[in-house]
């Protein structure tokens, strides 16, 4: 139930750009084939030259590519059409077990010296070990050609020291994790019991709800091991049918990182960093203590979560949800969002204000209350205006300055340099004592088209 | 909804999260626009993929078949003024408008609600136990004029908020109905005047609820739209 993509690291939207140097390589691109990206993955596998593969998943064509972005003089650039996969072997800078696949550039000993090139016989001459284009005995990088326990090693240039050890690290051991790992970005792709990971963005062996699309902030890359869901460690859905996840073994660091964005008595974000003492939910239940298992039943156990402060019965954010949230002491409702926290405000400090709407406002702000620039208001990208000093010379639309020109109530505004928001408001707020005319009125005639009716049927007949 | 029961509320979506879960609520105002508050929201450029809205169905979670179940991803986020506590989320895709999704009425610009009108609140928020939690639920509140609001509230009242006066019956919204509309029937058509938020109680019986102002906004809502 392996996918041969397992052994194959994937940059989206990226191609490796053929080497600008004159190469040993050949530079001519070996000819696109046809096929599925596991098709091609097998396809190069197969192959003793291949390290990497273009796949355009439109055309579902691919390109077999003798390097990596490791090779010299070959770089990584964007390209939409095609995903690049490249053999892990070739760029994880840690090694599996004893490290017999590690084909990084690594030409150091865990001492410094460097290493001699496999090719040479000097200073220390040897014949065990030359090079082949099965054995991966390249340039003078660090390999484990005799499945020596210690993991990759060469031959070192000084004279005195005939071979030596690389010291490369496990991968297990070369990017430790903080708290429950929620940020760990490593290479390992094994479980605790050895068993290998099933990708991401595959469904199966195991179906599963945790799309790299559906949560692009977990780092739900290829099959490594990550912590998507608040649970105690890294894991990930292992190639094994008859076993759906398994934890990863992951060295934690020593330091644990200072909380962030800590506030008490409002929430940012998504209050992940809430630690005020609000415990009772928005419908007066009080909320159940953490290191209790009744009367819900959980994981979420204070001293396996020493980052998340699950102290008391507080509200809390352990696991990246919508707010903090607690279990509730009601038998039948097992969790409420305590969105009755106050949220912090995070726009930024007014830098100036305005009176009335602002329409007569002409001060030099020019960015949004999020900090965003401001577009120039006669610049036609990122957004094409529809108001601007053609459309309203009257309107002082100089440079990229926050106005009002079409006397917007809620103050003076900007489109924004952001290609995403069109316009925003700005960091200005109405200045003391402005006197707003109170807004509120009554409107005698007032008629609707197209909204507001539904079948009053279904009301009466309820449900 | 506390003290409501079922009903029926075509522009009344939920807002679910990456797990599928019914967090909040919104309003349909335009087929590619559903209005939220704020509270309910990470931040104004939070990063939505794999967040969507769920509208044509009565259930919170209903089965694969629903013949009329709409699940549509929310594309951005556009945050309103600063105080206005309010947010627009855009559509993947348009809602496809039937009789089990419409789009509900804005207001005209600075519009009050005359006190007294009877208005509808809809969500699948908690119910407390007073109805069926698998369902929509509404409630009918009436409106209370902005003074006697505020005199209630100790002057406190601010004029993006509109106030339904407390029932002696506990009847009002509750966690997970956040966001929802606050529906007022005006010459024959539902009109969105008030947005749910976070109150610290559900449901209370000695103060009036507050809901956000939306006719303060509409010129924003329009923009919004325009843009």
């Amino acid at each position: 139930h392996r996918s041969p993509l397992n052994d194959f690291q994937r940059l989206r939207a990226t191609e490796l750009a053929v080497p600008t140097e004159p190469l040993a390589v050949p530079t001519e691109l070996p000819p696109l084939e046809w096929g599925s990206a596991e098709q091609c993955a097998q396809r190069c596998t197969a192959s003793l030259t291949c390290r990497a593969f273009h796949h355009d998943r439109q055309s579902q064509l691919c390109q077999l590519l003798p390097w990596t972005q490791r090779s010299p003089h070959v770089r990584l650039q964007k390209n939409i059409h095609y995903d690049l996969y490249q053999k892990k072997d070739f760029l994880r800078d840690c090694i599996v077990g004893d490290g017999t696949s590690y084909r990084g550039t690594r030409a150091t000993t865990e001492k410094g010296l460097r290493c001699q090139h496999w090719r040479a016989t000097t200073p220390h001459d040897h014949s065990r070990f030359l090079p082949s284009r099965r054995n991966g005995l390249e340039e003078n990088y660090c390999r484990n050609p005799d499945q020596d326990k210690r993991g990759p090693w060469c031959y070192t240039l000084d004279p005195g020291t005939r071979h030596q050890s690389c010291g490369i690290k496990k991968c297990e051991d070369a990017v430790c994790m903080t708290c429950n790992g929620e940020c760990y970005r490593g290479t390992v792709d094994y479980t605790e019991s050895g068993t290998e990971c099933q990708r991401w963005d595959l469904q199966h062996p195991h179906k599963h709800p945790y799309h790299p699309d559906k949560y692009p902030d977990k780092g739900l890359d290829d099959n490594y091991c990550r912590n998507p869901d608040g649970s105690e460690r890294p894991w990930c859905f292992t190639t094994d049918p008859g076993r759906e996840r398994e934890y990863c073994r992951i060295r934690p660091c020593k330091k644990r990182p200072r909380p962030l964005n800590v506030t008490t008595s409002c929430f940012r974000g998504k209050g992940e960093g809430y630690r005020g003492r609000v415990n009772v939910t928005v419908s007066g239940i009080p909320c159940q203590r953490w290191d209790a298992q009744t009367p819900h039943q959980h994981h979420f156990v204070p001293e396996k979560y020493p980052c998340k402060d699950l102290q008391e019965n507080y509200c809390r954010n352990p696991d990246g949800s919508e707010a903090p949230w607690c279990f509730t002491t009601h038998p039948a409702i097992r969790i409420a969002f305590c969105f009755h926290i106050r949220r912090c405000p995070d726009e930024l400090g007014a830098e100036d204000c305005y009176h009335g709407h602002g329409e007569r406002y002409h001060g030099h702000v020019s960015k949004t209350r999020a900090g965003i620039t401001c577009q120039p208001w006669a610049d036609l990208t990122p957004h094409v205006p529809q108001i601007s000093p053609v459309t309203h010379p009257k309107a002082h639309l100089e440079k990229n300055y926050c106005r009002n020109p079409d006397g917007d109530s809620h103050g003076p505004w900007c489109y924004t340099m952001d290609p995403r928001t069109p316009f925003d408001y700005c960091a200005i707020k109405p200045c003391s004592g402005s006197s707003v005319p109170s807004i509120l009125e009554n409107t005698d005639a007032v008629a609707f088209e197209q909204c507001g009716r539904r079948d009053e049927r279904l009301q009466r007949k309820g449900r | 909804i506390v003290g409501g029961q079922p009903g029926n509320s075509p522009w009344t979506v939920s807002i679910r999260n990456r797990a599928g879960v019914h967090f909040c609520g919104g309003s349909l105002v335009k087929e590619w626009w559903v209005i939220s508050t704020r509270q309910c929201f990470a931040s104004c450029d939070a990063d939505l993929a794999g967040y969507e809205v769920q509208l044509g169905t009565l259930f919170k979670d209903p089965g694969p078949g629903d013949p009329d179940r709409q699940s549509i991803p929310i594309a951005r986020i556009v945050c309103g003024p600063s105080e206005s506590q309010l947010v627009m989320l855009k559509l993947a895709r348009p809602a496809t408008l039937n009789t089990r999704v419409a789009l509900i009425c804005l207001p005209p610009e600075r519009y009050v609600v005359p006190a007294g009108t009877i208005c509808e609140i809809a969500g699948w928020g908690e119910t407390r136990g007073t109805a069926d939690g698998s369902v929509l639920n509404v409630a009918r509140l009436p409106v209370l004029s902005h003074g006697e609001c505020n005199a209630a509230l100790r002057g406190r009242l601010k004029e993006s908020e509109l106030c339904t006066a407390p029932l002696r019956a506990g009847v009002g919204a509750c966690e997970g109905d956040y966001g929802g509309p606050l529906a007022c029937l005006t010459a024959d058509c539902w009109v969105l005047e008030g947005v749910i938020t976070p109150s610290r109680v559900c449901a209370r019986t000695d103060q009036p609820a507050l809901f956000i102002r939306v006719s303060l906004y509409v010129d924003w809502i329009h923009k919004v739209v325009k843009m």
